[in-house]
């Protein structure tokens, strides 16, 4: 699943 | 953490502190838009709605307090302080904020990666945050003088996301990690809205002159 790992970012 | 996103959350931390800063310390807020401030206010709210259920790292929960507390102390400032308000340019002020709020929850909830409540807030926010910026250059073409603290202002806040589209293009290479198109969508026509200021900024820096935008 393409975790969308965008979330680490403000 | 690369150098760029760090350098661009610094910007960006700075950019709301030197203005909360100014209001604060002056006790004004001439030529600062407060439709502006309330779109980041809803920008950051949509953003972290996720701040108390996923922990990501201290610093990412330390800088989502900090942009949510200063983003409403600088709405409170303008709207409640029996000084400052004073100095609120309501007249001048009058970008409408469903302008940009309906257009950008439409297009959230017709374009985002997964339709979830929680999905579609993210991508509103990335959406609004493109154009939040908006009211605050229309303020500053109307009253077209600008103070070097809210020109520094306009300047960190275009830097900030700038910064961001070489750190997602620096990921794009170094990690597994990729950057969604609906972010590099936002962040470049975020940063193409600045484009212009930022000419202007540089034109009368390099002239060293009073910063005057074309009406």
């Amino acid at each position: 699943d393409t975790k969308i790992d965008q979330k680490d970012e403000l | 953490m690369n150098i760029f996103r760090l350098a661009g959350d610094m910007t960006h931390l700075f950019s709301v502190l030197v203005l909360l800063l100014k209001i604060h310390t002056i006790k004004s807020c001439a030529g600062i838009s407060l439709k502006t401030q309330e779109l980041y206010a809803l920008v950051f709210t949509t953003r972290y709605l996720d701040i108390f259920t996923d922990f990501i790292s201290l610093y990412n929960t330390v800088m989502k307090l900090i942009f949510l507390g200063s983003s409403f102390s600088i709405v409170w400032y303008i709207r409640r302080h029996k000084i400052v308000r004073r100095s609120y340019d309501k007249d001048q002020d009058t970008f409408r904020h469903y302008f940009l709020v309906i257009p950008c929850l439409v297009l959230a909830v017709f374009i985002n990666h997964k339709f979830t409540f929680k999905e579609v807030m993210w991508t509103f926010s990335l959406y609004l945050e493109a154009v939040a910026i908006l009211p605050q250059l229309v303020l500053l073409q109307r009253t077209r003088n600008i103070d070097n603290l809210t020109g520094q202002y306009v300047f960190l806040l275009g830097a900030y996301r700038a910064l961001y589209i070489l750190n997602w293009i620096y990921r794009h290479f170094t990690e597994p990690h990729y950057v969604h198109w609906i972010t590099w969508i936002a962040g470049v026509v975020q940063t193409l809205l600045y484009a212009d200021f930022f000419y202007y900024y540089f034109q009368s820096w390099k002239n060293n002159e009073k910063l005057q935008l074309p009406a």
